[in-house]
């Protein structure tokens, strides 16, 4: 455990909680993807599969219970609880386009071809490119509510930070894996046109609104 | 091949 590795585990479990408290507070996931939170769902329940067969440490069992526990909550609240502030027709990226080739991808390329590590791959490469529908969705409309940017710079933070993580186990404890770091520079990538925005735009009082 | 070693990291 180093400082960029937990600062990352901490940005992500703000940005879930982010999201939650604001569809709670204001009893409303307009603007949110559920498209993309059934991704995440799907994302960790896949990864997290480990807990049955094998224990790391406390920590890593409890974030893990909590990521998942927060991402069906959050996916509970979308499509049952809140399903009337649903904006189902900005929503309409088609997912198939993302699972199926990280389906196919997962079995061509991975460490070892067994089903949890299969599903373990396809969890990495699906989480690079989960927050498409929502980006897609910010795009379509044009704008975001300002706690919705919050929600995104922490998520896309995280997995910042693990870019970071990654070069230092790599020189202080030569630990390398080459799946997690090509799937967490995508998935950086994917974020650093909204980082722009959200530093440009947000930081300076102003709403997330983009051009037409 | 252990996947305990690989996969520490959430």
């Amino acid at each position: 455990m180093n400082i960029f590795r937990l600062t990352g585990d901490l940005s992500h479990l703000a940005a879930i909680i982010i999201l939650l408290l604001k569809i709670w507070k204001s009893r409303s996931c307009a603007g949110i993807s559920g498209k993309s939170q059934i991704l995440f769902a799907l994302v960790f329940t896949t990864r997290y599969l480990d807990l049955f067969t094998s224990f790391i440490s406390l920590y890593n069992t409890c974030m893990k219970l909590i990521y998942i526990g927060c991402a069906y909550a959050t996916v509970y609240l979308i499509y049952a609880k809140f399903r009337a502030t649903y904006d189902g027709n900005h929503d309409s990226f088609r997912v198939e386009f993302l699972v199926v080739p990280v389906g196919g991808l997962s079995v061509l390329i991975n460490h070892d071809f067994s089903p949890l590590e299969i599903l373990w791959t396809f969890s990495i490469y699906l989480e690079s490119v989960a927050i498409l529908p929502q980006l897609f969705m910010i795009s379509k409309t044009g704008e975001a509510e300002t706690i919705t940017t919050h929600y995104l710079f922490c998520l896309g933070l995280y997995r910042a930070l693990y870019l970071f993580n990654w070069i230092w186990r790599f020189y202080f404890e030569g630990f390398f894996d080459m799946i997690a770091i090509v799937a967490g520079v995508v998935q950086t990538v994917l974020y650093c046109d909204f980082f722009y925005l959200y530093v440009t735009k947000v930081l300076k009082g102003k709403k997330l609104s983009l051009p037409a | 091949f252990d996947p305990v070693m690989w996969h520490d990291e959430l």
